[in-house]
């Protein structure tokens, strides 16, 4: 099944290792599921 | 043979053109990174001044973070071990999470450069935040010029 | 047309080493930046390039959400420590194992 593991605390400007993690919660199909259950999924971050 | 050979040839040049663009992308991004935080840096230094002495320290989160955010009507079950060394989240929404260096990028920090939106006078600030012969990327990066999806050779840099 | 696509080999394995080396460098000026003491206390007075510390505001942090829409979680984890997201479709679960010291985590406050 899918789960990422990552390591964090590293000094600043680690990866984009979580716009998969993002991804994978945000994807679809799990989003399609849940939504039917609970409110609105999160905004997006804002871009100043 | 030797259309055998030109062929291998040009698959190593492929292979080595993809790698070239990667390699420029991920350079990119290091810079973004350095211009984000010295600009950080800066920002809270003529703050300091201005203000006379840092804000109060429980407003600051010092770097390296992460945020995880989420919609305000998510209900979190929160599970912590008593030397709080683990964590256990249930959300029962979706969620993001995002480092610090993608925040910077947020609060404007690398003046708009990843999104190729940066005014002549940013684009200088950010120049003198680099060293001198790194300077053409982050000309390419103000024209909106990304390495991932772009031929090799077309760019100042 | 063999000679051409060796000559063209060439140029290009000089310009990925030039990019590795680059790579290498900037690498290194951003851990030096971001280790460096000066950016984690009190700016030192007439401090070198960089000095001051690097921290943001809860202001900062409400600036990149809707803060009437969206909570900000903030984790602060000591080196190495291990974040795991489980398969969305068994649950929406977010583990923090840390080895070298306590993570702090906290929400951002609202006003």
């Amino acid at each position: 099944r899918s789960r990422i593991l990552v390591s964090i605390g590293e000094s600043f400007g680690t990866s984009e290792k979580f716009q998969k993690i993002n991804q994978m919660v945000c994807s679809s199909d799990c989003q399609l599921k849940r939504s039917a259950e609970v409110s609105a999924p999160p905004k997006p971050l804002k871009r100043l | 043979a030797q259309e055998c050979q030109n062929l291998e040839v040009r698959r190593e040049k492929q292979k080595r053109i993809e790698r070239i663009k990667q390699k420029r992308a991920q350079l990119q991004d290091l810079l973004l990174q350095q211009i984000a935080f010295k600009n950080l840096v800066q920002r809270n230094e003529q703050n300091e001044q201005q203000n006379q002495g840092p804000p109060a320290l429980n407003s600051t989160i010092q770097l390296p973070f992460l945020i995880v955010n989420t919609s305000k009507r998510t209900v979190i079950d929160c599970s912590i071990s008593s030397d709080k060394f683990e964590y256990l989240f249930n959300f029962d929404n979706t969620f993001e999470i995002h480092d610090d260096s993608e925040v910077l990028k947020r609060m404007g920090m690398s003046f708009g450069l990843e999104a190729g939106k940066c005014s002549v006078e940013d684009l200088r600030t950010a120049k003198s935040l680099v060293p001198k012969a790194l300077e053409g990327y982050i000309t390419d990066m103000s024209a909106g010029f990304s390495w991932v999806n772009q031929g090799l050779l077309s760019s100042s840099a | 047309r063999h000679w051409l696509l060796e000559k063209e080999l060439q140029e290009l394995q000089a310009a990925e080493q030039q990019l590795d080396e680059l790579i290498q460098m900037c690498t290194v000026q951003l851990r030096l930046l971001t280790e460096d003491p000066a950016n984690q206390q009190y700016p030192l007075v007439g401090g070198q390039d960089g000095a001051g510390w690097a921290y943001v505001t809860c202001q900062d942090l409400r600036s990149v959400v809707d803060p009437s829409e969206e909570m900000v979680m903030v984790v602060k984890a000591p080196p190495e420590t291990l974040l795991q997201v489980s398969d969305p479709e068994e649950a929406f679960q977010v583990s923090l194992r840390s080895t070298q010291g306590p993570i702090d985590v906290f929400l951002c406050p609202e006003d």
